[in-house]
């Protein structure tokens, strides 16, 4: 494993703990999309169908469960936990998400490395995870204030995404046949999505202001 | 193995 495919994984374990920190001590998820959050659940359970079928290491398998188990959490705390619930931004987290998972599907149906249930499952979470921060940006920049925990979760999902870049570039300068056109056009894809608030992140923290996104 | 290879990430 290479420095960035670590650091990559490091920061969105950090992101998981930012979000669980918020919820379970601050007992608040304000500013949190549980339309974002619910389609990580959906990303992690149909791409680690694996974990009954493949080993790969003690490593994988354990962040395999804690990302399964915190994504699933997270849902559930949004959706079911007394207080956590009551500072959900419900009327503007308005994303119609489900929109999102019909063409991801089709996509996977027609463009997989193998047309197997497995392998169309886990196109289907690389193509759903692409998109899957849309609905969480979008109430990013309905929400005028935006505190620094959901911040700073946001920038580490990014920061994540794009440390998984730089490892597919070490990747396949270092391994033989190690091309994966999939993994890399979706992951670009979704790395995009975060450029416009990587810049409004950076200028905020240059200026010492909050961090505000234009509407 | 090369087709596992890449399914090693998460």
């Amino acid at each position: 494993m290479n420095i960035f495919r670590l650091a990559g994984d490091m920061t969105h374990l950090f992101s998981v703990l930012v979000l669980l920190l918020k919820i379970h001590t601050i007992k608040s998820c304000a500013g949190i999309s549980l339309k974002t959050q619910e389609l990580y659940a959906i990303v992690f359970t149909t791409r680690y169908l694996d974990l009954f079928t493949t080993y790969i290491s003690l490593y994988n398998t354990i962040m395999k469960l804690i990302f399964l188990g915190s994504s699933i959490s997270i849902v559930w705390y949004m959706r079911h936990h007394k207080v956590v619930r009551r500072s959900y931004d419900k009327d503007q987290d308005t994303f119609r998400h489900y929109l999102l998972m019909l063409p991801c599907l089709l996509l996977a149906l027609l463009i997989n490395e193998k047309f197997t249930f497995l392998e169309v499952m886990w196109a289907f979470s690389l193509y759903l995870e692409a998109v899957a921060i849309l609905p969480q940006l979008v109430l990013l920049q309905r929400t005028r204030n935006i505190d620094n925990l959901t911040g700073q979760y946001v920038l580490l999902l990014g920061a994540y995404r794009a440390l998984y870049v730089l490892n597919w570039i070490y990747r396949y300068f270092t391994e033989e046949n190690y091309v994966h056109w999939i993994t890399w056009v979706s992951g670009i894809v979704q790395t995009l999505l975060y450029a416009d608030f990587f810049y409004y992140y950076f200028q905020s923290w240059k200026n010492n202001v909050k961090l505000q996104l234009p509407a | 193995t090369k087709e596992s290879a890449g399914k090693d990430e998460l």
